[in-house]
């Protein structure tokens, strides 16, 4: 399953 | 990566740039927050456990290990460090910070993206972020007098918090499907914790007298 949730922020 | 990501970033290096230099300098760790640094610590090492599980950027990458690693020496430095430590404001920061990190694990067990490990950390650390500035605010409004590095520093955490917003108006109008409750809403509340603070920075700097806040 794909991971949906990506915090690209820091 | 837009250009008030980006300042917000450089702003947030800026105040632990700041904050590190006051420290080599000066020997002195006097009108900072210990409890304040602490929950800092905490606040990286629980979003960024991420760091080996997911790659973003190498930019991504550097500036956690940058966090992390910063957050950890500020630490050791107020509590191990024959002279830094010798200054630290013990009395007045009292902050009972343990209520903090307890009270945001709880919120974080409530609310969050997914329930899982990282996800209930992730939630878990922005929720801490947003109030881990009150044990130094707090212990600036006990001393009254602010010395300039540390009026500096935070300064410059503030308008990191300031700069993120954009950030998030920009991203919310630009990409289709920007919806980021957890970390909007967090951050709103940890930049009005600010208001005041800025409010006599710029009254200060304004007459360009010494940063005095009011008893």
């Amino acid at each position: 399953l794909e991971k949906v949730l990506i915090h690209d922020e820091l | 990566m837009n250009i008030f990501r980006l300042a917000g970033d450089m702003t947030h290096l800026l105040s632990i740039l700041v904050l590190l230099l006051k420290i080599y300098a000066t020997k002195s760790c006097s009108g900072i927050s210990r409890k304040t640094q602490e929950l800092y610590a905490i606040v990286f090492v629980a979003r960024y456990l991420d760091l080996f599980t997911d790659f973003i950027s190498v930019y991504n990458t550097f500036m956690k290990v940058v966090f992390i690693a910063s957050s950890l020496a500020i630490v050791w430095c107020m509590r191990f460090h024959p002279m830094v430590r010798r200054s630290y404001d013990r009395e007045l920061d009292t902050f009972r910070h343990y209520f903090l990190v307890g009270a945001s694990f709880a919120l974080a067990l409530i609310l969050h993206e997914k329930f899982t490990v990282q996800e209930i950390f992730w939630a878990f650390s922005i929720y801490l972020e947003a109030v881990a500035i009150l044990p130094q605010l707090v212990l600036l409004q006990r001393s009254g007098n602010v010395d300039n590095l540390t009026g500096q520093y935070i300064f410059f955490l503030g308008a990191y918090r300031a700069f993120y917003i954009l950030n998030w108006i920009y991203r919310y109008l630009t990409e289709p499907h920007f919806t980021r409750w957890i970390a909007c809403v967090s951050g709103v509340v940890q930049t009005a914790l600010y208001a005041d603070f800025f409010y006599y920075y710029f009254i200060s700097w304004k007459n360009n007298s010494k940063l005095k806040l009011p008893a």
